[in-house]
């Protein structure tokens, strides 16, 4: 089964078409395996990613570098997902 | 096994076998009014149930309704199933259902992926496509929101099988896809097409796989405008409302592109909540108030549908 320990969930607020372009260059990287929850297409939706723990620190220095500002909405997954199953399980009985 | 659909819990998320034995038991239970019909089977060989909601007469104008084409998705079949119990245990106390369903039928798919929808609870709960295998690739799956004969393989789909949103080899190549097409077809009466799937709160209309304007782009963004309105009433959940193309991105091979291009007219695609904060992991404590508020803009597109018929 997949874990997502660490992965953590972050939503960009997009300001202009300059950071749209960046984003867009994020979605090309393949090896930060990023999954867009929210892909960047306009100024007025923001953009949310789930990045696995191992491109996390790649993804943070990239958009601090371009000045993008982002929020963390989910600090870790599989704690989250952890939660849910466990929830699951407590229904199922 | 659940012995009734009262003692079934809406407000918690449940695997594949446990919808299904739900489906029996909400059949059994209204056994005038909802029949279980097998479309087909999907890769991995499970079974595609519809709910079919009719009150007599052979092929009389049909509603489509389906949730979770992509798997993870959670809160869209949860709500998929609140929505098919709240059908059946209102017609003939709520009037307008009651009108609707006098006249009309209603067909809903609730697990539209199963492949997926069983690989989000076993192996990963982040699993969007469906399961098939793609000659020459390690990679797996193709977006069923990306197969449909509608724009297939133009912008906004991907050709490469490890994308996310791969459109697969050819249109309706997944059998997922393909079982929904020749019942519609062979059917060849519905004149609604909604299609359900989550997040960030949007309904839409064609296009996704151009920009430009659907022949009856103003009825149905005024149909959308007004049904996110009676939406909102429950909890002030806001919706945007809008083409595919003009309010997410372009998206070509979308289900409701197709549904639209073969004459249903009213063809709509909902995301549901959330905001963002939980994504694809939205607490089981919201899939009531989610599937609630949904239930009254699905009501009122439903019955908009009925008074307008062409």
């Amino acid at each position: 089964e997949r874990v997502f320990t660490g992965d953590q969930v972050l939503r960009v607020n997009v300001r202009s078409e300059e950071d749209l372009q960046l984003l867009r260059a994020m979605e090309t990287q393949e090896e930060w395996e990023l999954d867009f929850w929210l892909h960047p297409v306009s100024t007025e939706l923001p953009v949310d990613i789930r990045v696995p723990r191992s491109s996390l620190s790649s993804v943070k220095e990239y958009l601090q570098a371009h000045a993008i500002p982002f929020t963390v909405v989910i600090e870790n997954m599989q704690e989250v997902l952890d939660e849910e199953k466990a929830e699951m399980e407590m229904n199922r009985m | 096994q659940e012995r009734s659909t009262r003692s079934f819990n809406f407000g918690a998320y449940h695997p594949l076998e446990t919808i299904y034995s739900w489906m029996d038991t909400l059949v059994a239970q209204y056994p005038q009014l909802v029949t279980k019909e097998e479309i087909g089977r999907s890769y991995e060989n499970r079974p595609m149930y519809v709910l079919k909601f009719s009150t007599g007469g052979t092929k009389r104008p049909a509603i489509w309704i389906d949730t979770g084409i992509h798997a993870r998705e959670w809160v869209s079949q949860a709500t998929g199933v609140w929505t098919a119990n709240k059908i059946a245990s209102e017609y003939t106390t709520d009037a307008s259902l009651t009108s609707l369903l006098n006249t009309m039928d209603i067909y809903m798919l609730i697990l539209t992926n199963p492949d997926g929808y069983a690989y989000t609870h076993t192996n990963d709960r982040m699993w969007r496509k469906t399961r098939s295998r793609t000659s020459g690739s390690a990679c797996r799956g193709v977006d069923p929101n990306r197969n449909w004969d509608a724009g297939f393989g133009g912008p906004g789909a991907s050709k490469s099988p490890c994308s996310d949103s791969y459109h697969g080899p050819s249109a309706h190549s997944e059998i997922e896809v393909k079982n929904v097409v020749n019942l519609i077809k062979s059917h060849g009466n519905f004149k609604s097409f909604i299609s359900v799937h989550a997040y960030s709160q949007l309904l839409m209309y064609p296009y996704g796989y151009s920009c430009r304007a659907v022949p009856h782009q103003q009825e149905l963004d005024s149909i959308g405008r007004v049904a996110v309105e009676k939406l909102a009433v429950l909890y002030g959940t806001k919706y945007k409302v809008g083409s595919i193309c003009n309010i997410i991105y372009q998206a070509s091979g979308g289900s409701i592109d197709w549904s639209y291009d073969v004459g249903i007219k009213y063809s709509f695609a909902f995301e549901l909540r959330d905001t963002g904060r939980f994504g694809f992991i939205l607490p089981a404590n919201q899939i009531i108030p989610t599937a609630s508020e949904t239930w009254q803009a699905l009501k009122y597109i439903m019955g908009y549908v009925r008074d307008h018929p062409y």
